[in-house]
């Protein structure tokens, strides 16, 4: 465990409540995409079925726990408490454009031909597109609250954290994941557009809106 | 490490 691990955690996990919080104190989803978000929750139901089968440490297992519960009550939040306030009209991305190639591509490309595996290798390869329903919900709107930017900001920084958490265990304990890696720089890249338009806008205390 | 059968990273 190295310190961009933990901070990579700790901003995934940081995200995850921010969107919480944005829900709960506003009684509202408006602008955030349910797709997203239940792309999110199977991936993290997919990937965490090593609960059953593998104790790796109580840190692992409790952050597993915490991850899946955030998941599905940010899906109940949306789908069932609030949603009469989900923007279902600008949620249109169409989920079969992701879910189909990285279903095809998890069965191609896995560490191993077993069922645990391959369920782990959808999970990589859907997390890192999970997040393009919700920004083609941001492009379609053309803006965003910045509470939500914040929830971006966070989810995108731990996936650079962790590109950094690669390179160091590369290089400390010759670790590296090949799937998890290339997976991992395809999602960061995703964010760098919004990254630029966080720290050029949303920083500077502006809303931000696309042109 | 991340095995077959577990992983260590979330």
């Amino acid at each position: 465990m190295n310190i961009f691990r933990i901070l990579g955690d700790v901003s995934h996990l940081l995200a995850m409540i921010i969107l919480l919080v944005k829900i709960w104190r506003s009684k509202s989803c408006a602008g955030i995409s349910g797709k997203s978000q239940i792309l999110f929750a199977l991936v993290f139901t997919t990937r965490y079925l090593d609960l059953f089968t593998i104790f790796i440490s109580v840190y692992n297992t409790v952050m597993k726990v915490i991850f899946l519960v955030c998941a599905y009550i940010t899906v109940y939040m949306i789908y069932m408490k609030f949603h009469k306030t989900f923007d279902r009209e600008h949620d249109s991305f169409r989920l079969e454009f992701l879910l189909v190639p990285v279903t095809g591509l998890s069965f191609l490309e896995n560490h191993s031909f077993t069922p645990l595996e391959i369920l782990w290798t959808f999970s990589i390869y859907l997390e890192s597109v999970a997040i393009l329903p919700q920004l083609f919900m941001i492009s379609k709107t053309g803006e965003a609250e910045t509470i939500t930017t914040h929830y971006l900001f966070f989810l995108g920084l731990y996936r650079a954290l962790y590109l950094a958490n690669w390179i160091w265990r590369y290089h400390t304990e010759n670790f590296y994941d090949q799937i998890a890696v290339v997976s991992g720089v395809v999602q960061t890249i995703f964010y760098c557009d919004f990254f630029y338009l966080y720290v050029t806008k949303v920083l500077k205390g502006k809303k931000l809106s696309l042109p | 490490g991340q095995g077959v059968d577990g992983k260590d990273e979330l």
